[in-house]
Formats: structure tokens, sequence, C-alpha cells
């Protein structure tokens, strides 16, 4: 993929990012 | 707070609003101001909070519908289509009487079957509503007259000298544009024209050919594209702009397919396969976020995606939120 993809497994913060 | 409940302290609060209205002499626009917006708000919670997984064809009723499928009480479905019709009713037919009285009971009867909604803990009812993403985008249309097309890109603010950053673009027939513009402007998340932009902006809009207009969306990410997909002709990019085509774009196909993978994940609990998540980001990403699932780079990229949500636990599933735009 072109952009970043991470899982940001901060505390309960869970985000799916491009 | 949960999803669920900020949808019934909305409720409470209309609710306030409304017996306040009842302290005075009162008109229809008074209830009508309360009810309009609170309609809205009831069915784009059951549309992405309730049944994530609800198709773009679905309206009020039909999502309401859905409960018979679930373990709410049969009693409680009745009420939900009240507030449908009140809403209705309070929007498209201003020559009818709305009484305040019944405005306050369909309310009264509608918060207690949200809450019992919340208990049944469908779809992302449970989720944290601070992790809801949203986002104040804008959705600029140009036509090429000499190819029948129009081209609708989603934009997100940015510091680049042209002040936006292009998430995606869609093509569409130039005949479309009456029809997307309805639909447009019917959502309360929009609102279009020359008022909601600073001058540079709209005049980068101007800079780009033969400009038709532009609004301002702020919401969720999925929700604006898609209503703007089912007006997409993959055929069209792929013809035009060969090799510039929307599932060409690594950054369209990544966003339609995470869109695609929150809805599948806030909807299920169920554990699924990564090939089976991969098939079913296909699918939906196809029928809802008009990206052609028999494209080699969309394969790649739900396998990929699928992979990731794969490390994550099943219980954690469905705080995922996305997706995340970075320019």
């Amino acid at each position: 993929l072109a952009g970043p993809l991470w899982l940001d497994l901060d505390g309960n913060a869970v985000v799916l990012g491009f | 707070m949960t999803r669920g409940d900020e949808i019934v302290e909305a409720l409470d609060a209309a609710l306030e609003r409304l017996r306040r209205i009842g302290y005075g002499p009162y008109a229809r626009a008074d209830v009508s101001s309360v009810i309009d917006p609170l309609g809205s708000r009831i069915e784009t919670f059951l549309r992405s909070v309730a049944f994530p997984m609800s198709s773009r064809a679905d309206n009020f009723f039909t999502l309401i519908e859905q409960f018979k499928s679930t373990s709410l009480h049969g009693d409680r479905v009745p009420s939900l289509h009240a507030m449908r019709d009140l809403y209705n009713r309070s929007k498209h037919k201003p020559q009818e009487p709305l009484a305040l009285g019944e405005a306050i009971r369909t309310v009264q009867n509608t918060v207690v079957t949200l809450k019992d909604v919340c208990a049944l803990g469908i779809g992302a009812v449970g989720t944290p509503f601070e992790r809801e993403l949203m986002y104040h985008l804008w959705i600029a249309f140009w036509d090429n007259y000499a190819n029948g097309v129009t081209e609708a890109a989603i934009m997100l603010p940015s510091d680049h000298w042209t002040y936006v950053g292009t998430v995606d673009t869609l093509h569409m027939d130039i005949q479309s544009w009456d029809a997307l513009k309805a639909k447009l402007l019917a959502h309360p998340r929009f609102r279009m024209g020359k008022d909601h932009f600073e001058p540079k902006v709209w005049e980068g809009f101007h800079a780009g050919g033969d400009f038709l207009n532009a609004g301002v969306w702020d919401g969720d990410y999925g929700e604006l594209v898609r209503l703007v997909a089912p007006f997409d002709d993959s055929s069209i990019g792929e013809r035009m702009l060969p090799g510039l085509a929307r599932h060409d774009s690594l950054t369209s196909i990544g966003t339609a397919l995470i869109a695609a993978m929150i809805d599948i994940v806030r909807s299920s609990s169920e554990p699924m396969s990564r090939d089976e998540l991969a098939e079913a980001i296909k699918t939906r990403a196809n029928s809802e976020y008009a990206m052609p699932r028999d494209k080699g780079s969309v394969a790649e990229a739900a396998a990929q995606i699928a992979a990731l949500v794969d490390t994550v636990p099943l219980d954690q599933r469905q705080r995922l939120a996305g997706p995340v735009l970075v320019l």
C-alpha cells in the first residue's frame, strides 16, 4: 500500500491508518 | 461513554428541549427544529452503529425492520417506526400539524427502545464514542464536456500550496450530477457552495478546468464515499486515464478497503480466517465503496489489511477505527 498502515495499541486506542 | 450511550444522551437532551417548548406558545417550526436533526441522527446511528453492514440501498424503514432479526422485543419496533413517521412528517409534510405532546411521547418511547438496543450489544453500540473519527472534508466536482464525464474529488484541507490533499477521485457520467446533488443536499452533514470555503480555496477549484461546484462534509469518511459511490463508473477512469483510474490509486484502494473492513469488524464478533476476511473486505468494498474486486492491486491490499487485522485479538476488533487519513 502507498500509505502507512498501522495499528496503534496505545492503551485502549486501536487505530488503523493509511 | 459508548456510542450507544451517546445516542441515548442526545435523545434525552432533545426531550428536555421539547418539554421547554411547552412552557409557552409554540409554532410547528419549534417542534421541527428538534425533530429534524434528531430523526436524521437516529437514522445515521442505525446505519453506521447498530447495523454497520447495512447496504447503501437501506433506508430508515428497512434499517428499523432489521431489528426483527435481533432479540429486540417485538413491541419496540413500532416505537421506532413512530419516530420515523414523526420525522418524515416534520421534514416533508409542512402542511400537516406537529403536536408537541405527540412529539414528546414519541421521543420518550424511542429513548426506552434505544436503551434496549444498547443492551443488545449489536454492531458497534458498545464501542467508545470518543474513538469516532470525524473528518472535515471537501468534495469538489469538475465537468469534462469532451468526454461527457464529471470528476468528483474528495479532499482533506492541508497546508500544501493548493491548500488541499486529494484522498479519492471518482468518475461518473455527466448526467449524474442532478441526482447526486440532490442526495448530498438532503444529507445534514453536507453543505454546498462558495460560502463554505475561503476565497483562495474556491479560486483554486476554478483553476482546475470546468469547475462545477463544491461542498463541505463534516462526518464519517466512509459515509461520504458511500453517498457518491453509486454514481461511480470505473470504466470511465480506465478509458480516459489509463493507469490513473481509481483502482490504480493505492490511496483510493486503501481507504475504500479499510472503510469496508471497519464495517465488517464492527458488525461481527465471529472469528474469521485471514482469507475469509480478505474476501469479505473485497466484497463489501465492491458493493458499497465502488472498488472493483477483480484487480490485482485490490486483492493484494485486501490481503495486507486482513493480515493486519488478524493480529488484533477478536474482542478488540470492534474498537478499530479508520481510515486515518494522513496526507
